[in-house]
């Protein structure tokens, strides 16, 4: 993706800080 | 006496709160809650046995790794511990989690997320709080982009959603902004909260010896 169409908060949406799912691996 | 103990050891824990009105309050069945403590055990004592989950215990069930720093698993952390005091209860884990929900209010997911991202509380997205999330999110991954881009990239960003062009991007702005671009909140849904049962059973199967006993 070109950085000037990068939306910022999409590239902060996916920090690993917001992934919950690993909560959930055993 | 007996008796009355063996029932009631979890109600003497710390924070722990009825499944049933937990479950009146979220978008949780019953069984899903106390499935949901059957996680939250096994979280909460994980360094410290004491039922309730500490930041540690949270950055280590997020990351493998008690002592990662990251700022949106701590700004998460902040947001779930509703009393402020330090940890993580077992209501407090539950309600919290319920927004998570494939069935929560989509309003509230974005509710949460505005409120995730408005770093100093002040009630708006600042162009310097989204400067700093984007420059933690560079720092915990392998992108690297030259300090042009990354204002650039801020610049862009605060343009299309700071609609009243004030410096700052309120509620209604971000709830536009996100109208517009759903995939921001995707991570706000879970879709393994409808499976939590099936993950972690043995309570559910306990009840159920429990309850033809």
């Amino acid at each position: 993706v070109a950085p000037a169409t990068m939306n910022a908060f999409e590239l902060i949406s996916k920090s690993q800080g917001l992934n919950l799912s690993s909560l959930f691996e055993k | 006496m007996g008796c009355c103990y063996s029932t009631s050891k979890r109600t003497r824990t710390p924070g722990y709160e009825e499944p049933t009105v937990l479950a009146s309050q979220t978008p949780f069945t019953v069984s899903e809650v106390e499935a949901l403590h059957e996680l939250y055990k096994k979280l909460s004592n994980s360094i410290i046995e004491d039922n309730l989950i500490h930041r540690e215990e949270f950055q280590l069930a997020l990351f493998r790794n008690r002592n990662k720093k990251n700022l949106f698993a701590d700004r998460i952390f902040d947001l779930f511990d509703l009393k402020r005091n330090g940890v993580i209860e077992f209501g407090e884990f539950v309600r919290s989690l319920g927004l998570f929900h494939p069935n929560a209010p989509l309003e509230d997911k974005i509710t949460f997320a505005f409120r995730l991202y408005d770093l100093k509380q002040t009630g708006f997205i600042e162009r310097d709080e989204l400067k700093e999330m984007v420059l933690a999110l560079l720092h915990e991954s392998d992108l690297e982009l030259s300090d042009d881009m990354i204002e650039s990239i801020v610049d862009k960003t605060f343009s299309d959603a700071d609609i009243n062009g004030d410096g700052k991007i309120d509620q209604e702005e971000w709830k536009a902004f996100v109208s517009k671009h759903p995939s921001l909140i995707r991570n706000m849904t879970l879709p393994y909260l409808k499976d939590i049962t099936l993950a972690f059973p043995s309570f559910v199967v306990r009840t159920e010896v429990e309850e033809s006993d």
